[in-house]
């Protein structure tokens, strides 16, 4: 199957997002 | 299967494992045996996005800012952080040993790799582990077969590549079957 992959600067851009606060 | 505990919320980013933070501080002086092992780890708790990692790690104490014996866990839900759990026991660990004030950013690392499936070997990855001690911090990456060398030699290359360590850094495997037998019986050597 497919897999999620996500590089560290996606991961830390997300930190910034409303719904991680 | 595991039952999953926790979902994504609507519009966060879902990531390919669910995973639960633990906690372990040993008091000083006194020798942890399996049982106070179980006892003295924490859960802090789980997620399963991007977004729901961010609550909990923005709150959690930094490691290199932590005192005495203490260690971040960070393993797949439903995986307890300990040798005896059935996806561990025929496992090891990638070992790398820090100097003071590196740990902080190593562990934020290694946990953004794991958790983006940096590391690319299958369902092979357990969890890490951080370890802050006195002279020196230590972090580690566990997984699930440890006679799997292309494995352990691919988990390397991507700790390298990910941590961005000095080219001198020290980097050992241990099987857990090692760790355990280390520790019910020392090898006597080191009691000449």
């Amino acid at each position: 199957g497919t897999r999620i992959i996500y590089d560290r600067k996606f991961l830390l851009d997300c930190r910034n997002s409303p719904l991680a606060r | 299967t595991r039952k999953k505990m926790v979902i994504p919320g609507v519009g966060e980013h879902p990531l390919q494992y669910n995973y639960t933070f633990w906690y372990s501080r040993r008091n000083p002086g006194r020798p942890a045996s399996t049982q106070s092992y179980e006892q003295n780890i924490k859960q802090i708790g789980s997620f399963a996005s991007v977004e729901q990692f961010w609550r909990f790690y923005s709150h959690m104490i930094r490691p290199g800012d932590l005192t005495g014996h203490s260690d971040f866990h960070l393993f797949k839900e439903g995986i307890k952080p300990m040798w005896e759990d059935d996806a561990n026991k025929m496992g090891g660990k990638w070992i790398i040993r820090l100097r003071k004030g590196l740990a902080s950013r190593c562990w934020e690392n290694l946990i953004l790799a794991m958790l983006g499936e940096q590391f690319m070997v299958g369902e092979e990855i357990c969890g890490a582990v951080v370890s802050v001690r006195f002279q020196e911090d230590i972090i580690s990456i566990w997984n699930k077969t440890a006679s799997d060398q292309a494995t352990t030699a691919r988990i390397r290359d991507t700790l390298r590549r990910v941590l961005n360590l000095p080219p001198n850094t020290i980097m050992e495997y241990k099987t857990h079957t090692d760790s355990i037998k280390y520790k019910e019986s020392p090898p006597s050597l080191l009691f000449h």
